[in-house]
């Protein structure tokens, strides 16, 4: 799912 | 990291540290919207719960901490110490209108039903209408002091320039959010009619004031 990309945003 | 996103970030970052310089030096939260700050105080809070779980790097960990510290600083300043300056009467807008509605769709559309996926999904949810309250003020009061438009005009264009980071992203490294995008979109569209009146008003040395 999405929520495996990393989040690197602010 | 793009320049879209770098400059968006410090505009982002310029908007939290006017508003608190603006009260800490005035000594006055006249005309500023305290339960916007809350609820961006609550945007940092739900979206930034990964700084304990997940370290990406010495800058997204160093803004995050001084997003949330100047979030809450701001709140304390407004409800504490600065209190007899807040005017109550003006920030009358019902935030639950937003709370819940944000909460039952950030239930209901996100990317994936975790705990902490629901949480930031409704963070960015809540910022996009975070504002609201701040701008139904204004179109009460009637005005806007200088500084104030100064702060949502940098606030107005850290998400302008996300969406430019977000086609960069989708063009050079095939990524993109489209919940963040979408309520990006509308953050953005609810700050128009403002940007309007920044660029023929305040951009000439008018005040900031609507036609009542």
């Amino acid at each position: 799912a999405f929520s495996e990309i990393e989040k690197d945003e602010l | 990291m793009n320049i879209f996103r770098l400059t968006g970030d410090l505009s982002h970052l310029a908007a939290i540290i006017i508003l608190l310089l603006k009260i800490w030096k005035t000594r006055s939260c006249a005309g500023i919207s305290g339960k916007s700050q809350i609820l961006f105080a609550i945007v940092f809070t739900t979206r930034y719960l990964d700084l304990l779980s997940s370290f990406i790097s010495l800058y997204n960990t160093s803004m995050k901490v001084i997003y949330i510290g100047c979030a809450y600083a701001t709140v304390y300043l407004i409800y504490m110490k600065f209190r007899a300056t807040y005017d109550g009467n003006h920030d009358s807008f019902r935030v639950e209108f937003l709370v819940v509605p944000v909460g039952g769709l950030a239930v209901l559309i996100n990317h994936d039903f975790s705990f902490l996926e629901i949480l930031w999904t409704f963070s960015i949810y809540l910022e996009s209408v975070a504002i609201l309250p701040q701008l139904f003020m204004i179109s009460k009061t009637g005005e806007a002091e200088t500084i104030t438009t100064h702060y949502l005009f940098c606030l107005g264009l850290y998400r302008a320039l996300y969406i430019v980071n977000w086609i960069w992203r989708y063009y050079f490294e095939a990524f993109f959010d489209l919940i963040a995008i979408v309520a990006g979109v509308v953050q953005t569209i609810l700050y128009c009619d403002f940007f309007y009146l920044y660029v023929t008003k305040v951009l000439k040395g008018k005040k900031l004031s609507l036609p009542a």
